[in-house]
């Protein structure tokens, strides 16, 4: 809802990890403090995902979703939806 | 599993390479596990793989053995299990054999999952509030680093979402990176069409299937009429009728209408008393205490359920037949017996409740891909949880009977980490192909698509061992896929980390060339069409050997083969071919046909869907 400014979980996915040495958690805290201002983005970055592709999951409104979507290095940003056991 | 693995022709005696057997490791993704049930007991293993990276992080109050040697969780305080979900595919892929097993007597046998020297790797992702994708993909970025040498994950979403949003595309898109295949479960949302929700072509999606074992219940009315019904009912009443409610609410908490429903119940009229429940399938019985409940046969899709008191089932027809006897006397009475089960020759039939295709995001893949065991299936379970889901249901249970294709699913795990061990070598797209080449036809209903319900079929495990023949795909050949099907070539990058990913010419139409083991085609109604699929088949048969095709007509459809023969004179010698589908103006919404390949031992069967668009 783009009305709604209330922040709410989010996965970021940014594809394979880089070959070359990279710091997973420091560049996705890079990423968010682009969208964010001050030390928010610490608070709102909930898990990194680092040992076999990239990406982290965080609290996000609607335009800082609408904002990492767009940034270069990021494949998709969507809601942490709940699943169901089948 | 005291019955479906035999069904499907797996028997306990089945040839196997312990040692190898014992070096894979089956990661789970789920509700976690209950440590101490008999199926995880390590009596008679040895050490930890010596290539296993995992850790035992399982938290408060669970500890790893040398049966279960990876734990974490991302949901709650700890890896162990209080739903039973996850003890229960957990213990269908790997359990140990466990003799003596059932619910309350009921469906007795051996307990046994699929490989049962394989280890086990728990991820917990759900709590009692549910289950979350960033939990989904925190357990795909550990289980994969860790080393497990196949996936199973009996969860998804109801809605289908592009790849790229779906945190079980993505998660097995990089398992099967790194050779691990993901074995995700079709949904629970049929028989409707275009339900299924599983649909990324480097998983293999399973629906569910019945087995020749089928729960019945009966319940002795006061005129000593017997009506026949389903439902898993533990309980014995010992010969002793109980008086059925005339009424089951009247106050201004418990209006009427409702009451008829049970989803409120007045206690001072049900109490003692058998309540009749309408079509709600799944009562609540607030506010009453009855002893025992009957229900009108449930809504198309749902399936046969544990209850919390003795209860059952019936068909409309016979419900009325009760209502008439009710209302024909002053103090209407009835005896629930305790379930039994008998033979059903229909099986294997594709589940009501299993999600049906066609694929909606990529309609060349067809989806389902296989079909297994999902309806009544004991397996082990949490003894803290309730066996019916019922909080005032205080039973424990080591073992409960559960249905779903959760509940197929990981029998198809436990046939992917089978041949693993045979042919440790093979890419996920290989166990994939033999698993679904391998497949017997099976039945379906007038008014189904069968290709939707059960895809190639129903698995055959000791065929898939040796297929012959297999549609093997690689990462290349996935990137490919993506790229033709629209993906930016700064996205296919990013996910597969290869530079100028989209290099080759792409096109929409050559998502079909993709090598699966099946061939799906949408075409526009009211045209002619001719479509040309392009395959490549490598042999893991005999080195010398020739191989022939044969086409199940269809008078909607030509479909022809070139070549019609391939020869081979080595192993992991590859040949294509060319399958070519014309029509003209078909009639109906669905053409089906099959390809077989077979050099006189080996069958090695593709069915070939084509959806006409309304």
């Amino acid at each position: 809802d783009a009305s709604d400014d209330n922040p709410k979980l989010h996965i970021v996915y940014m594809g394979s990890l880089p070959k070359t040495q990279y710091s997973p958690t420091s560049h996705h805290l890079s990423v968010l403090q682009q969208v964010f201002d001050g030390n928010d983005a610490t608070n709102s970055l909930i898990r990194s995902y680092k040992r076999s592709f990239n990406g982290f999951a965080a609290m996000l409104t609607h335009q800082q979703k609408e904002m990492l979507s767009q940034m270069e290095g990021v494949v998709s940003v969507f809601p942490s939806r709940k699943v169901q056991l089948h | 599993t005291t019955r479906s693995w035999d069904f499907i022709g797996f028997p306990e005696s089945v040839k196997r390479s312990l040692a190898v057997e014992s070096d894979v490791v089956v990661g789970v993704i789920d509700t976690g596990i209950w440590p101490e049930s008999d199926s995880f007991n390590d009596q008679g293993f040895g050490p930890i793989p010596k290539n296993w990276k995992g850790t035992c992080a399982g938290g408060k109050n669970f500890t790893c053995n040398k049966k279960i040697i990876g734990a974490r969780f991302y949901a709650s305080e700890s890896t162990r299990d209080i739903d039973g979900h996850g003890t229960h595919t957990a213990s269908t892929v790997v359990g140990n054999n466990v003799l003596g097993a059932s619910f309350y007597g009921l469906a007795q046998g051996t307990a046994r999952g699929g490989v049962p020297s394989a280890r086990i790797a728990a991820y917990k992702v759900c709590n009692e509030s549910g289950c979350t994708n960033d939990a989904i993909m925190a357990a795909f970025d550990d289980a994969i680093a860790d080393g497990v040498s196949i996936l199973s994950v009996s969860l998804g979403g109801s809605n289908i979402v592009p790849f790229d949003e779906d945190p079980i595309a993505i998660g097995s898109f990089h398992a099967m990176e790194r050779g691990i295949l993901t074995v995700n479960c079709a949904g629970n949302n049929g028989p409707f069409p275009r339900t299924v929700s599983s649909v990324a072509p480097w998983m293999i999606t399973v629906a569910a299937s019945t087995i020749d074992r089928r729960f019945i219940d009966k319940v002795i009315l006061g005129n000593g009429k017997t009506l026949i019904g389903r439902s898993i009912n533990s309980f014995s009443s010992n010969g002793t009728k109980f008086p059925i409610a005339k009424k089951n609410g009247n106050s201004t908490k418990c209006l009427e209408d409702r009451a008829n429903i049970c989803e409120c119940l007045d206690s001072h009229l049900v109490k003692g008393k058998i309540v009749l429940c309408g079509n709600r399938a799944n009562p609540s019985y607030n506010g009453g205490h009855p002893i025992g409940s009957i229900i009108k046969e449930f809504s198309i899709g749902e399936t046969n359920f544990i209850t919390p008191l003795p209860s059952l089932v019936l068909s409309s027809i016979e419900y009325e037949q009760l209502k008439s006897y009710m209302n024909s006397t002053n103090i209407p009475k009835a005896e629930i017996l305790k379930s039994e089960t008998i033979k059903d020759t229909n099986a294997p039939t594709v589940a009501d409740f299993s999600s049906r295709g066609p694929n909606t995001i990529v309609s060349e893949i067809l989806k389902p891909d296989i079909s297994a065991p999902g309806v009544d299936i004991l397996a082990s379970f949490s003894p803290d949880a309730s066996p019916s889901g019922k909080t005032f249901d205080k039973r424990s249970a080591k073992y409960s009977i559960i249905s779903g294709t959760s509940m197929s699913c990981p029998h198809v795990a436990g046939i992917a980490a089978y041949l693993k061990t045979f042919h440790p070598d093979w890419s996920p797209a290989a166990i994939k192909s033999a698993i679904m080449t391998s497949a017997k036809t099976m039945k379906v209903s007038e008014d189904d698509v069968g290709e939707y319900a059960y895809g190639s079929g129903h698995v055959n495990p000791i065929s898939a061992i040796h297929p012959g023949l297999v549609y093997d795909i690689s990462l290349e050949d996935y990137i490919q896929m993506l790229c033709n099907l629209g993906y930016h070539n700064q996205k296919v990058k990013l996910i597969s980390g290869k530079n100028n990913a989209c290099s080759k010419a792409t096109h929409r139409s050559s998502v079909r060339n993709l090598n699966y083991p099946a061939l799906a085609i949408d075409v526009e109604s009211m045209t002619s069409f001719t479509i040309k699929f392009k395959r490549t088949v490598t042999n893991v048969g005999l080195a010398n050997s020739t191989y022939k095709a044969t086409i199940l007509p269809n008078p909607g459809i030509k479909v022809s083969v070139v070549p019609e023969t391939l020869s081979f004179k080595s192993l992991h010698e590859k040949h294509s071919f060319v399958v070519t589908i014309t029509g003209d103006k078909p009639e109906q919404h669905v053409l089906t046909s099959s390809l077989l390949w077979s050099d006189g031992t080996h069958n090695v069967r593709s069915p070939i869907v084509v959806n006409v668009l309304d």
